[in-house]
């Protein structure tokens, strides 16, 4: 995944 | 929406029954942590209507029922909290501190905050559901109201399941909670579905 965690769950 | 679902039944039952006896507020204190951790992003992130609304939804619902739980007469004045005594503050705060900042993916706030919130997430039902075994009899909507609370988790690892396989989508931090959430609640499930099955009220050994 690109660069920080993409967090797009809630 | 099984997690919405889950809000809009307690503030129902609050509003109807205007008694939150068999409720733990304890519970969603810890909820309301767990939202201001995870949330954060709502002051820097945009990632969709939909995931923007809900975060508001989600910390604006809960802090009401804190408050109705807490301050506002009638509901307040049959919360008791001698009773709703579950110690989250060491026994789960600190552990989804410590836990988070050592998983943590990257040693960022909002990551070690995100995943401090996963932890805290997969416990909190837990001054709930000791709660109500010190009750022993759990009122219906109450029932209802557990029951979504379980539930909700288990979808998000059936749309886990889902994303793996669909696209990739790894989430060890998410997953490992996630089960610890659901398994947490496997045995009121099974009382839970035998009253309902039976037909019988929900009592809990």
């Amino acid at each position: 995944d690109e660069g920080g965690a993409e967090h797009d769950e809630l | 929406m099984l997690h919405l679902m889950s809000i809009l039944l307690l503030l129902w039952k609050l509003k109807k029954s205007k008694s939150c006896v068999g409720i733990s507020c304890r519970m969603q204190e810890c909820y309301a942590i767990v939202f201001c951790l995870r949330y954060l992003d709502l002051f820097y992130q945009f990632i969709s209507v939909y995931n923007t609304a809900m975060k508001v939804v989600f910390i604006s619902s809960t802090f009401y029922l804190i408050f109705l739980m807490r301050f506002q007469p009638p509901v307040s004045a049959t919360y008791d909290r001698t009773a709703d005594s579950f110690p989250y503050e060491q026994y789960l705060l600190g552990p989804a501190a410590v836990l988070g900042f050592i998983s943590a993916e990257e040693w960022s706030i909002p990551e070690i905050f995100w995943t401090a919130s996963i932890w805290l997430e997969s416990v909190s039902i837990l001054p709930q559901l000791i709660l109500l075994q010190q009750l022993r009899e759990v009122e219906n909507l109450t029932a209802e109201f557990v029951a979504t609370m379980g539930a909700y988790r288990f979808f998000y690892i059936l749309n886990w399941i889902y994303r793996y396989f669909a696209e990739g989508y790894v989430n060890w931090i998410g997953w490992l909670g996630g089960i610890v959430q659901t398994g947490l609640y496997v045995d009121f499930f099974y009382y839970y579905a035998m009253s309902k099955w039976y037909g019988q009220k929900l009592v809990l050994p």
